[in-house]
């Protein structure tokens, strides 16, 4: 299938199964042709897939199962499309990319929280254009106060779930927050922030755990801790 | 070169292993 079939697709606003279909075989498609393919797919391509996950994320229970798929699958797409530099700058450019990526940040829906926090992450340690991971840390904030919850209470409520790679993936945005905060009194105090919100007992409970992954993110997040308190 | 695919590939692997956080 052609980019710009998908992207008819898309425009059709299908329902039920015929969506999940056409996200799945196009999340095939965005990762297994070349660049020129997802350069024709495009920035209308990335603006159908952001409208109708907004659109899915605005939905009130009504079909919540297929709806949570759907919005899974095009998190899915959106990190096949981000995979080359059209597709990032795409994705950086576009008003609402980072918005509804915070917004999927979910601890209801585990492995799609799993998948957006790992792409945030990813998005906050990029060099270029500076202050990515201001922008995270901003949009974090901003939905946060939305919802008249604390910024990082979604990353605690996952580092109290039971999925390793949750957990894992969790401490990856905080170690990305916390180690492009060039500000050491900003670093302490994001530190601090995290743990007067409890982060403190499911940082304990990983430490438990045998996992390459988790044991990788803990030994940044101490060796960041005792640097800043070496340097304060 | 601007076509260069593997880009998120890459910044996840470099979390998942630390490499993205060590000091320069």
């Amino acid at each position: 299938k052609s980019a710009q079939m998908y992207i008819q697709e898309l425009r059709s606003e299908n329902k039920d199964n015929q969506l999940l279909n056409c996200l799945e075989s196009l999340r095939v498609s965005l990762n297994n042709n070349p660049v020129s393919w997802v350069q024709n797919f495009g920035k209308e391509g990335l603006a159908l897939l952001l409208q109708i996950l907004k659109k899915l994320q605005e939905e009130k229970d009504e079909n919540i199962n297929f709806g949570g798929k759907c919005q899974h699958e095009i998190i899915r797409c959106l990190k096949a499309f981000m995979n080359n530099k059209f597709g990032l700058k795409s994705m950086l450019d576009s008003e609402e990319g980072i918005t509804l990526l915070v917004r999927a940040v979910n601890p209801m829906k585990p492995p799609m929280m799993t998948d957006a926090v790992r792409l945030l992450s990813a998005i906050s340690i990029l060099e270029e254009p500076e202050g990515l991971h201001e922008r995270v840390l901003e949009v974090i904030t901003e939905e946060a106060e939305k919802r008249n919850i604390e910024r990082f209470q979604p990353l605690i409520s996952g580092m109290q779930n039971s999925s390793i790679a949750l957990r894992a993936s969790c401490m990856q945005l905080i170690n990305a927050l916390i180690s492009r905060a060039e500000e050491l009194d900003f670093r302490i105090h994001i530190r601090s922030e995290l743990l007067r919100l409890g982060l403190r007992e499911p940082l304990k409970a990983v430490r438990m755990i045998e996992n390459e992954e988790l044991k990788v993110q803990l030994s940044v997040f101490d060796d960041q801790a005792e640097d800043d308190s070496e340097d304060l | 070169e601007d076509d260069e695919t593997g880009i998120m590939d890459g910044l996840l692997e470099a979390l998942q292993s630390g490499a993205a956080f060590r000091r320069k």
